[in-house]
This record gives structure tokens, sequence and C-alpha cells, in this order.
């Protein structure tokens, strides 16, 4: 049965995008056939495992997923490319509900085949993310370890819950991941204590370190699994891979 | 004449909301009157200055935006707060051309009291930034030092020239603001380098440096310049201030 994440969070920059490209990785790396979905505008996702954007995005054309999904320079990931293109984030972003559900059916349609999907997901509550949480099992948040990083925390929860009320598919917290971890600022043991009291179990227990060789490696087209195996922030993304494979969901 | 500044950037987490509040306050530590002005539905910048969302979006209710300015513990600073309504986010976010030419207006009518107004926005290039961008003289970009920041500007650059030939206001660049920067880090020197080569004069000569007493002056409801004003961050948008004071726009 194929596992889909999706990696969300209306604050920018906590570590989106790298959690979907260094978890996705991790997946393929531990030997099951991974696909990694690039809905957001930007296509960080698409050129941090050194791919190039499409023109049209894939879930806007008509033909079967399977075509547009590429391989990438590790066995048995594969990638579904974003597009820069105004028009297609415009459209995405403004789709009606029978239009999202189009794009959910022709989404989910096309990962059958694949062990684990992850959706790396725009920082906002909009459509195109209620789009991706439709289509997938699992939601993982990362937050960092600041202030304003708790604040639309809430939002986001009753977003979500709201989700699961209508859905199809069973959406489920897959959890809320710690990210760029820096255990010498006090603001990082307080939002660690405030989360965990608050969220409790759902939070891993597997942080992620504020470590430069997680920036460098997309300026390589490679997830920093491959660009710096032994570094803190390799290890911690496959410590978070065997925690998921311990929760089934 | 009153000069309206847009911090805008689609990348998530570059320092946006950062940038409009400490700005902001040091416009109006300056002496002048300014307003802060919060377009996120994160609310980050309200609630950055100690204050709290509303239940409806002052540019969705009728009257006139003077009743809804709120005063803020800094003298000559004012703000007109954000909501978290979904609803609202969704409404600004939807706006069609009409609807989005009466916000321009609601805005631009409101502020004409002050002398310096600075728009938080969200991190995007959807409809809601693009009605802060025509309702602005000139567009204030925070860039991090790092890989992603890159990718999305050359959309960023394409929408703000496409705002230019089309608003009824004159849409000038503010500049580009190079903003967590640590300079014992490669990646912070290659981006330097590279945004200056490409963006010559308008990248400011200012850099805001990493420094976790701006990430933790929020939590108490203050900008940097108020909660830690002689912390290298403080000092360093007060010199932004100056190099701003200096430009004629
Ligand atoms: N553990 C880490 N250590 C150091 N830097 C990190 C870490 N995780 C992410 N980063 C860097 O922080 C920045 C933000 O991360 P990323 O782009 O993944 O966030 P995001 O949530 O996807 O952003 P957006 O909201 O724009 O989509 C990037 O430049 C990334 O390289
Ligand atoms: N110079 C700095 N030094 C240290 N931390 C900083 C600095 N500037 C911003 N931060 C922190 O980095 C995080 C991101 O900044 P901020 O929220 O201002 O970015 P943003 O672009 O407004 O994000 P969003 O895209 O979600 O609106 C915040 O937690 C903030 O406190
Ligand atoms: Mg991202
Ligand atoms: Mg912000």
């Amino acid at each position: 049965v194929t596992r889909t994440f999706c990696i969300a969070n209306q604050k920018g920059g906590v570590g989106k995008t790298t959690t979907a490209i260094n978890l996705a990785t991790a997946f393929a790396l531990a030997g099951h056939a991974t696909l990694l979905v690039d809905l957001d505008p930007q296509c960080n996702a698409t050129s941090g495992v050194g791919q190039r954007p499409v023109d049209v995005h894939p879930l806007l054309v008509g033909e079967p997923l399977r075509q547009r999904v590429v391989p990438t320079e590790v066995t048995e990931l594969y990638l579904l490319p974003g597009s820069r293109r105004a028009r297609d984030a415009d459209t995405l972003a403004h789709a009606d509900p029978l239009q999202a559900e189009h794009v959910v059916e022709h989404l989910t349609e096309g990962t059958q085949i694949f062990d684990y999907v992850v959706i790396d997901s725009p920082p906002s509550l909009g459509r195109l993310t209620q789009t991706a949480l439709r289509a997938s099992d699992e939601v993982l948040m990362p937050i960092q370890c600041e202030y304003f990083a708790m604040e639309g925390l809430t939002q986001m929860i009753e977003l979500i819950r709201d989700i699961m009320r209508s859905s199809q598919r069973q959406l489920a917290f897959g959890g809320i991941l710690l990210t760029m971890y820096d255990h010498h600022l006090e603001l990082t043991q307080e939002v660690d204590e405030q989360v965990r009291d608050f969220f409790g179990e759902i939070v891993f227990s597997t942080t992620i370190p504020r470590d430069v060789l997680v920036s460098e490696a997309p300026s390589h087209g490679k997830s920093v699994l491959e660009y710096a195996p032994r570094s803190r922030g390799a290890r911690a993304y496959i410590e978070l891979c065997m925690e998921i494979f311990d929760s089934v969901s």
C-alpha cells in the first residue's frame, strides 16, 4: 500500500522543501520506490534534486502522470517536477472544488506504483495546499524553533481537521518535526517545551539540527544524504526515516 | 508626500515581517508618523508589535481605514492589524481585478496622513501580494543568503515589472536587502557576490546580520530596536533606515 505524506506549514522557510527532499531520498536509499511531488511554484524541490522545472505543470496536462515522472540521480527516487509558469500557479491556486477534485484523482491514480510519495507544498493554507492534503494519507509539519513559528499553528491544525472530516481518504497526523534545532539557544528550548506540552505524542523524537551542510547541498543539486552523508543533518534525516518506518500509519 | 514600501518576496522565512516591523519602528523613532500594514494571514507583524489580530480584516470593512488603525507602544508608530479568519484570507487572495482595485483605493486613501507606510505581505506572488504592490511606491525585497533564496528571484522581478507597467502609481525598486547575513559562511559570501553582480546598485550596502536577539524580540511583542537597542541586529536596521533616508525614491 502506498504511503503518501504531505509536508505542509503555512509559515515560510521552516524546512518543508529540505525535509521533503531528504526524507524522500532516505526512503529511496532504504530500497523503497519513492516519488517526490513538487507542488510549490518556486520549484525548490525540483532543483534541489538536480532537475529542471517543466513548462506546464504535470497535474495540468491531460496525460497519465506516469509519463511525466522523471528519474533522479538516486536509484528508486523519482520526481514529479514543478512548473514556474505564473499561469499554472494561478490555475492550481484558484481551482474550484470540481477542478481540485480532478487534480486529487489525477495525483492519486498516478502514484499507486510507488511505496512512498512525498508532496512538497507552498507556504500557504490556500487551495493548492488543501488539494495536496486531500491527496495524502499523512501530514508532516516541520516547525522552526522560533516565536513566529508557533503563531500560525492553530490555524494550520484547524484546516487539517477540516480536511480530515471532509476528505475521501483518511488523512492522519504524520507528525510534527522540529527543524533547524540549536540546543545552545534558549528560544529553541522554550519552543521545544511548548510544542511537546501542546502536541505530546505526535512530535517526532528526532529533531533536525541547524547544519550549514544541509543548506549547501541544494546548490549541488543533491540531498544532504548524498552531499555530506556523515553530517549531523544527514544522520538526523536517516533517524527520522527510521522513526517513520517504526510508526505504522 | 507619503512614501509607501511593500516588503515582498515569494520565498518564505527570509525576514519580510522582521524587516517590516524594525524598519517601521526605525522610521517612527526618527520622528516620522508611520503606519505598519499587516497583509499576511499569519498576522506575525501584528503580534510582533504586541497587538492582537482583529476578527475582520480592516480592508474588508466598509469604514474609513483611519477608524481601524491602532496605536502601538512606540510613539508615531501605528498599525493596521491583520485578520486570521480563513474567509478573509480567501477573499483577499481571490479578489477579482475590480475588488482588488477597491482594496488598493481603500488602502491608499487611508494612508495619506502618514509620512511612511510599510506593508508586510505573505510568501507568495498571488493576488494579495499583487494588490499590496499596486498600493506601494517602492518594493523592498529581503533575501536570505541561501541557495533556494536565489531561485525564485527572477519570477519575482518579472511580476514587479508587470505591476510597474500596469499600475496607476509609479512602483519603483526600493532595494534588495541581504538578511540573516553570516560572514563566516562560504554560502553567504557566494550569494552576496551573485546578488551584487546581478542587481548592482539596487542592493542596499547595509546587510542584516543573523542575531538571536532579533528572533527573540517578537516573543516580547517588541521590535529589536526596543528589546535590544545596542544589538548588532538593531544597529543594522537603524543603518538601513539612514540609507533609505539618504536615497530619494
Ligand atoms: N537543518 C537545517 N540546517 C541549516 N539550514 C537549513 C536546514 N533546513 C533548512 N535549511 C535552509 O533554510 C532555508 C529554508 O528551508 P526550506 O527552503 O526547506 O524551507 P521551506 O519551508 O520549504 O520554505 P518555503 O516556505 O519558502 O517553501 C533554506 O535555505 C534551507 O537550505
Ligand atoms: N537577522 C535575523 N537574525 C536572526 N533571526 C532572524 C533574523 N531575521 C529574521 N529572523 C527570524 O527568522 C524567522 C523568519 O523571519 P520572518 O518571519 O521575518 O520571515 P518572513 O519572510 O516574514 O516569513 P514568512 O515568509 O513566513 O512571512 C523568524 O523566526 C525571525 O525571528
Ligand atoms: Mg519550500
Ligand atoms: Mg512574514
